[in-house]
């Protein structure tokens, strides 16, 4: 069975909040290791890879593999009815047909409990390379959202440029072009507002714009984000936290 | 003009 006590709600209302709208139906598959989730969003453009550690729950106990097949959209309405600084636990049997949630305030000795039906759900695992990424670019989380809702208001496309002097975003549309230039910067007092890039080589792809605004919904996650590329494959855009991630990969636009 | 490609085209199936 599962049992997996968390000590502040928000983390988890956070990652839902992050992955819900992309991929609607998935399965937790929680193992000895952690909770994680790998899923394609409806048009196989994107992928959503998270990851929760055991180390990040306390106490976790999972002895065998269970895929907790949910609806995010159910999961979102009853973690509303957690607050943010609740405890949750989450059990599950091992051939469960629904998760248990107990959420815990110790200040006001308040305990609720929901459950919430599970779904099969028959979802095909992809192995994802191990890539040595020609480029890799390090950014504030709130840049990041800015760059990619204002380029989005010109065009569906965004094309990124990775030099070693920093990053280019820029788009063309109907109404006109724009483009926003990172320069590479340390910030002494505040290293989270540091624009950062490792290049082995010089790297433009060209992405939807649309997929980009909704991985920035997981901008709460963490202050700094990270965008990995390479030629003619998928970018890889990370939010790191504590005891685990939310990984996006997103296919390219290439010639026709 | 580009043409947007998918995930399947780069990982495949465990």
């Amino acid at each position: 069975m599962l049992e997996a006590r968390i000590e502040q709600a928000s983390v988890l209302k956070r990652v839902i909040e992050a992955i819900k709208d992309l991929v609607p139906d998935c399965n937790f598959d929680c193992n000895d290791t952690g909770i994680a989730l790998q899923a394609m969003d409806n048009s196989h453009v994107a992928l959503v890879a998270m990851l929760l550690r055991a180390d990040g729950f306390s106490p976790y106990r999972c002895d065998r593999n269970i895929a907790l097949g949910i609806n995010l959209n159910s999961l979102t309405k009853v973690l509303r009815c957690a607050q943010n600084e609740d405890m949750i636990t989450l059990k599950a049997d091992d051939a469960p047909d629904s998760l248990n949630l107990v959420f815990e305030n110790t200040e006001n000795e308040r305990i609720s409990e929901y459950d919430i039906k599970l779904m099969d759900i028959d979802q095909e695992h992809l192995g994802i390379p191990d890539t040595e990424y020609s480029a890799s670019i390090t950014l504030p989380t709130a840049e990041f959202q800015r760059i990619c809702r204002d380029l989005s208001q010109l065009s569906e496309s965004v094309a990124i440029e990775a030099t070693k002097e920093g990053v280019k975003f820029s788009c063309s549309g109907d109404i006109g072009n724009g483009s926003v230039t990172l320069r590479t910067h340390q910030n002494v007092d505040k290293p989270e507002l540091s624009t950062k890039v490792d290049l082995t080589e010089p790297v433009n792809l060209t992405f939807s714009l649309k997929y980009l605004v909704n991985f920035c919904k997981a901008s709460s996650l963490s202050q700094t984000v990270t965008l990995s590329l390479s030629n003619e494959v998928p970018l890889l855009v990370e939010y790191k936290m504590d005891n685990g991630y939310v990984r996006f990969y997103l296919a390219p636009k290439i010639d026709e | 003009g580009k043409q947007q490609t998918t995930i399947s085209s780069f990982f495949t199936p465990k």
